[in-house]
């Protein structure tokens, strides 16, 4: 919230839109705005008029540079927008810099998440450090219901709950790194870093920076789904391949490979798979290997083929890590695999556990 | 010396973003230190985004003060 927890005495409010942007139509700049107050309205008892004229509430304009409040916005890309708290006159107004590209998609940037973020300050809504909420102050583009159990727990704090529930459920808070609980969903090298993900998220850890970055999925990659399976890197190929149930990308860096998503079982998988729990490659050999609830397949690189003799037991190729894995990844020549809050540092020469730490210490905790 | 070219604009950036979205006073403050205010600010950013907290001017700080952002301060009053 803002010092003093600024908020409206009313849960009547008015809205109005002063000018459009040539980026889009003037039904889709509606849309957007009319999106994301009814984001808001959905978990509060707050209700939006529409006015055509005279002073509402929120007073939403496009503007460039100096725009007439003496808080210049910048030109492209930096500050998209800012919003005022609640109050008289200026109060509760919105501004959006007109230099950016407005879309309604992920290709520049996306109005409805900006003005749903901004209709967050102009309710009395300031900015979150939780990497997953909508009010946190870095844009980043993201699909589902935006608001997180963080942003709803704050407007309700103001303005109570919607006695007419509409049945939306928030998004969890993000994960937090160090959560002794931690488990992951997947974890994959890319060109020397080490990508880690959980539920919306992926962690970036690389080998010059002290902690890891912690990114939306939907951020970088808006067309791959919410949540990742299993990821391995082909160095060799120099590809990067995620896992998302029967469905599978190839990232050539950062970029998606034309061609993408495949399915599965164009690795040769049988059609009953219909989702990986981890995948890992050993540059050593050449094999991929595909686990899946308490077997798994190797995949050999070379031939594009499945090896023989497999689905094999993971609990008897693998004694010691247990007969099911949540992620693994291959590192200075150990098989690390990931079950709930462990990590299993295993030697595959060895054929045996050689140190069990905490999931989180991937993530320098 | 002077600060080679991409350095100053690097400090220029923080202490334009600190001074925005952190309240970083203007100035010198009387007999307080202009570098210890920079650098107090400066942890409040790291500490908000949960970077590492060095009080000092990162690539993984500057990386987050080069991104798209609202316009509001993310600590303080804004009226």
């Amino acid at each position: 919230h803002f010092p003093r927890k600024l908020k409206w005495n009313t849960n009547k409010l008015t809205f109005r839109i002063l000018d459009y942007t040539p980026d889009l139509q003037k039904s889709d700049v509606d849309k957007a705005i009319r999106k994301a107050l009814n984001l808001w309205a959905a978990v509060t008892p707050l209700t939006f008029k529409k006015l055509h004229t005279g002073t509402a509430d929120i007073m939403i304009s496009f503007g460039s540079g100096e725009h007439g409040d003496y808080n210049p916005f910048d030109g492209p890309n930096n500050l998209l927008a800012h919003a005022y708290p609640p109050g008289q006159g200026i109060g509760g107004d919105v501004h959006f810099d007109e230099d950016e590209n407005w879309t309604k998609d992920s290709t520049a940037y996306n109005l409805f998440i900006v003005a749903a973020h901004e209709l967050g300050h102009a309710l009395g809504m300031g900015h979150s450090t939780d990497a997953g909420a909508l009010m946190y102050p870095t844009y980043s583009y993201r699909t589902g219901f935006l608001l997180s159990e963080d942003d709803v727990k704050g407007i309700q704090e103001l303005y109570g709950p919607n006695p007419n529930p509409t049945g939306v459920t928030p998004s969890p808070d993000s994960p937090k790194q160090c959560d002794p609980m931690l488990s992951i969903d997947a974890v994959t090298g890319l060109r020397g870093e080490t990508m880690v993900f959980k539920d919306r998220f992926y962690w970036r850890l690389h080998p010059q920076m002290p902690e890891p970055d912690q990114i939306l999925i939907k951020s970088t990659w808006p067309s791959l789904r919410n949540k990742v399976d299993a990821a391995y890197e082909n160095p060799e190929k120099d590809q990067v391949i995620i896992f998302s149930g029967i469905r599978m990308w190839a990232l050539n860096g950062y970029d998606i490979v034309e061609g993408y998503p495949k399915y599965i079982h164009k690795l040769g998988l049988p059609k009953k798979i219909r989702k990986l729990d981890a995948a890992v490659h050993i540059s050593d050999t050449g094999k991929t290997l595909l686990f899946t609830d308490e077997e798994y397949w190797s995949y050999d690189e070379a031939t594009g083929r499945m090896d023989s003799g497999y689905p094999r037991s993971i609990e008897k190729d693998f004694p010691g890590i247990g007969d099911k894995i949540d992620a693994a990844v291959y590192q200075y020549g150990f098989l690390y695999f990931f079950r709930d809050n462990l990590r299993y540092e295993y030697s595959y020469t060895h054929k045996k556990v050689w140190r069990v730490l905490p999931t989180n210490s991937i993530l320098n905790c | 010396l002077p600060l080679p070219a991409d350095d100053t604009d690097t400090w220029l950036l923080a202490e334009k973003y600190l001074r925005r979205f952190y309240g970083l006073p203007v100035g010198l403050q009387g007999s307080r230190k202009a570098a210890g205010d920079f650098q107090k600010t400066i942890k409040q950013m790291q500490r908000f985004f949960k970077l590492k907290v060095t009080g000092s001017l990162n690539e993984e700080t500057v990386e987050v003060m080069k991104q798209a952002r609202c316009g509001v301060p993310d600590v303080g009053e804004y009226t």
